[in-house]
């Protein structure tokens, strides 16, 4: 998958697992519980899920906790990128503060995380 | 990070991956190119191999002595009558011109589809994702419930059938003779990639029915300015040309081949941009259009020229379909093949507009929710039925006759070994 595909797919996840959140008013991490499983166990779906959420979950919760939207959660995290001279792309509203300082503040909330070694493709 | 980098994997990985680039079934055992596994281009797309350690038994082919002692074309029709010692394929089906269909298409012939139920997290349920592994197995199309193969229910509750269950239904002795040779982001300029999975012997099998339907890729991309990788009108006849050459050396005397314009696609912004896309229904916050503007942004639209908030380039891009069709169109009424008939048929996607709210239904449900693109199975079954009344009324001879017989096969043979 391109870059692009993979933004899309971290928006997507990261969006379905705010929206299971708020639908059943319970934390990020049950909601990413709930989400891997709902998945059956075929090609490793269920498997894959948990390990992503072991991998990348301290993270996007402590970003949606601080109501960070799947735009900036994917940006922080990587799978989305702005590179220069391009513009930024995003699905929801941005939000009502200046974009570099919310993506600033959420980097400083994961910068001692050890997801950020893993490199964007995986 | 690749899990096909591991050791145990790598070699089915590489047939996988194989089946996939060659649109051919990954489980083959005969190598006929049917196969009794239904995704990974199993029989979800074609004919389900009844015999897969015969390379000469498979779907669609001329009965071998009359099938006496098996059923070497699939159709479930086999052995002899006790009460005259007839063989029943020669009884029930000589004469009756049995015909199998093959569509060359794109993802929208393969019925392209992201579930919503996947991504709606207010109806998400553990059930909400059964049916994931067989899509991700299908590469995200749904054949099997596709217009022109389909074969199985589907989820929507329209009653109209696919083209294959109708010529199935109208002789019963083309059971399981259907091709579903589509490919995600196929069009005239990279079919020659994969037309070579075509599977028609052309002295031993039945003629066929070939739909070639590349409705969209020759002018969608996701490029910035889609405009330059537009196929050409010059391009388009050049490959066409060249896939109708083809199809004349693979084809049985006695097929027929329609080739299928391309639609007004600024249908889609005209009747998508303001509605909420399923990510943007539960707080109200994306619509189609932001929802176009982010695959755009990414490079990743399937269709950047319709997918788009600009009036202009939208109707750059159907004036290139257009031109495309006209040249499909010069194509069907200057050529003449010894094996095939060839025929044009416009994309009629506004007519089914207007059939579907003649039924009180609204434009937009007839696209993915999810893609915001592609026709939903509603569409592709009602394309279909208008197809099929269209070819009745002007080339009857392209359907073959009722086969008197269907009664009877019906009575000896139930559903013929089923799909």
């Amino acid at each position: 998958p391109s870059n692009g595909h993979i933004c899309i797919g971290c928006v997507v996840v990261v969006s379905v697992i705010e929206q299971l959140a708020q639908v059943h008013n319970s934390t990020a991490q049950a909601s990413m519980e709930r989400l891997c499983s709902y998945l059956p166990e075929q090609l490793f779906l269920k498997s894959t899920c948990y390990l992503v959420v072991s991998m990348f979950g301290p993270d996007i919760i402590k970003l949606l906790s601080a109501d960070m939207n799947a735009d900036v959660v994917c940006h922080t995290l990587e799978f989305c990128k702005q590179d220069a001279g391009q513009p930024l792309c995003h699905l929801y509203p941005l939000p009502k503060a200046p974009w570099e300082f919310t993506l600033e503040k959420a980097r400083q909330m994961v910068k001692r995380s050890p997801t950020l070694k893993y490199s964007r493709s995986d | 990070s690749d899990i096909c980098s591991l050791p145990f994997l790598v070699k089915i990985c590489q047939k996988i991956k194989l089946a996939i680039e060659n649109s051919v079934p990954f489980k083959d055992v005969d190598s006929d190119k049917y196969s009794i596994f239904p995704t990974l281009r199993g029989y979800h797309w074609r004919g389900r191999d009844c015999n897969d350690s015969d390379g000469t038994v498979y779907p669609g082919r001329r009965p071998d002595d009359w099938d006496i002692h098996q059923d070497s074309n699939c159709n479930g029709i086999w052995g002899v009558d006790p009460k005259d010692g007839i063989p029943y394929e020669k009884k029930f089906c000589e004469g009756s011109q049995p015909r199998g269909i093959i569509l060359l298409g794109d993802s929208a012939g393969a019925h392209f589809r992201i579930s919503p139920e996947w991504i709606t997290a207010s109806q998400m349920a553990l059930k909400s994702f059964f049916n994931l592994p067989t899509a991700l197995t299908n590469e995200l199309n749904w054949p099997q419930l596709s217009g022109a193969t389909g074969f199985l229910n589907g989820y929507s509750r329209i009653k109209e059938n696919s083209l294959y269950l109708r010529l199935r239904e109208r002789n019963h002795c083309n059971h399981r003779d259907y091709q579903n040779l589509s490919k995600n982001g196929a069009s005239s300029q990279n079919l020659k990639k994969f037309i070579e999975s075509l599977s028609r012997n052309q002295l031993l099998d039945h003629p066929a029915i070939v739909i070639y339907a590349m409705i969209g890729n020759d002018v969608c991309n996701g490029r910035r300015d889609p405009v330059p990788e537009m196929t050409t009108p010059e391009q388009l006849y050049s490959k066409v040309t060249e896939t109708l050459k083809f199809l004349n050396s693979h084809l049985p005397n006695g097929s027929h081949v329609f080739l299928s314009g391309l639609p007004d696609g600024t249908f889609l912004w005209d009747n998508l941009h303001d509605r909420y896309h399923p990510l943007g229904q539960l707080n109200e916050d994306v619509t189609y259009d932001q929802f176009y503007t982010f695959l755009s942004c990414l490079q990743v639209s399937p269709c950047h020229g319709w997918m788009s908030s600009n009036k202009t380039l939208r109707t750059l891009t159907s004036q290139r379909a257009e031109q495309l069709s006209d040249t499909l169109k010069k194509i069907a009424t200057s050529q003449r093949f010894t094996n095939f008939n060839l025929f044009y048929v416009d994309f009629d996607f506004q007519e089914i507009t207007k059939e579907w709210q003649r039924r009180g239904g609204q434009p937009w449900q007839l696209i993915e929710p999810v893609d915001g693109f592609h026709p939903n199975e509603v569409a592709l079954l009602l394309l279909a039925d208008r197809f099929w009344n269209k070819v009745q009324r002007q080339w009857p001879e392209v359907l073959g006759k009722e086969n008197p017989f269907n009664p009877q096969i019906k009575q000896v043979f139930g559903d013929q070994g089923g799909h």
